[in-house]
């Protein structure tokens, strides 16, 4: 553990609970992607089945459990409790066009075929493209709420973090896993063009709208 | 046997 991840860890916290605590407070889930929280529940349950074969340390596993109760929360107040106010219409990302060429991905390039293993790549290749779905609903309707914008910054901040950490970890602890390092940093350049106009905009006390 | 590497971040 380093400052780096601690600090990446807090940000995904972060992330995941503002979207959970807004879309509760306001009773809507207006201008929030489905498709990318299927994604995302996907990605935290086929990483975190490791939950019962392996154990790193409380921290981990807390933060394993808090990430799939939370995402599952999510989906729950967005599908059920408050489906009125989901707008589908400009949910429109084919989420299957991300599914399938991460699958077959992770049986491709893979540490080791093992159900564990492969489970877990996917969830990587397909964590690195599963906010798609919610940049492409922005761009869609063409602005975000604030709350959103701070959500995506705190998401998108997380992965930015992991990568000063694996940075770190090359150097104290000779650490390189190349499918987490190459995949983080594309989901962190999917990104930019949102941190761009998060700083130009959404710190200056505007709302984000695009052009 | 095959050996997976162990996954210690989130």
């Amino acid at each position: 553990m380093n400052i780096f991840r601690l600090c990446g860890d807090l940000s995904h916290l972060l992330a995941i609970l503002l979207l959970l605590v807004k879309i509760w407070k306001t009773r809507s889930c207006a201008g929030i992607s489905g498709k990318s929280q299927i994604l995302f529940a996907i990605v935290y349950t086929t990483r975190y089945l490791d939950l019962f074969t392996s154990f790193v340390s409380i921290y981990n596993s807390v933060m394993k459990i808090v990430f799939l109760s939370a995402s599952y929360g999510t989906l729950y107040l967005m599908f059920y409790k408050f489906k009125p106010t989901y707008d589908h219409n400009h949910d429109s990302f084919r989420i299957l066009y991300l599914i399938v060429p991460a699958l077959v991905l992770s049986f491709v390039i893979v540490h080791a075929y093992t159900l564990m293993e492969v489970l877990w790549t996917y969830s990587i290749y397909l964590e690195a493209v599963a906010i798609m779905p919610q940049l492409f609903m922005v761009s869609r309707t063409g602005e975000a709420e604030t709350i959103t914008s701070h959500y995506l910054f705190a998401l998108g901040s997380y992965r930015a973090l992991y990568i000063l950490n694996w940075i770190y970890r090359y150097y104290t602890e000779d650490f390189l896993d190349l499918i987490v390092i190459i995949a983080g940093i594309v989901q962190t350049i999917l990104y930019c063009d949102f941190f761009y106009l998060y700083i130009t905009k959404v710190l200056k006390g505007k709302r984000l709208s695009l052009p | 046997p095959v050996t997976e590497p162990e996954h210690d971040e989130l």
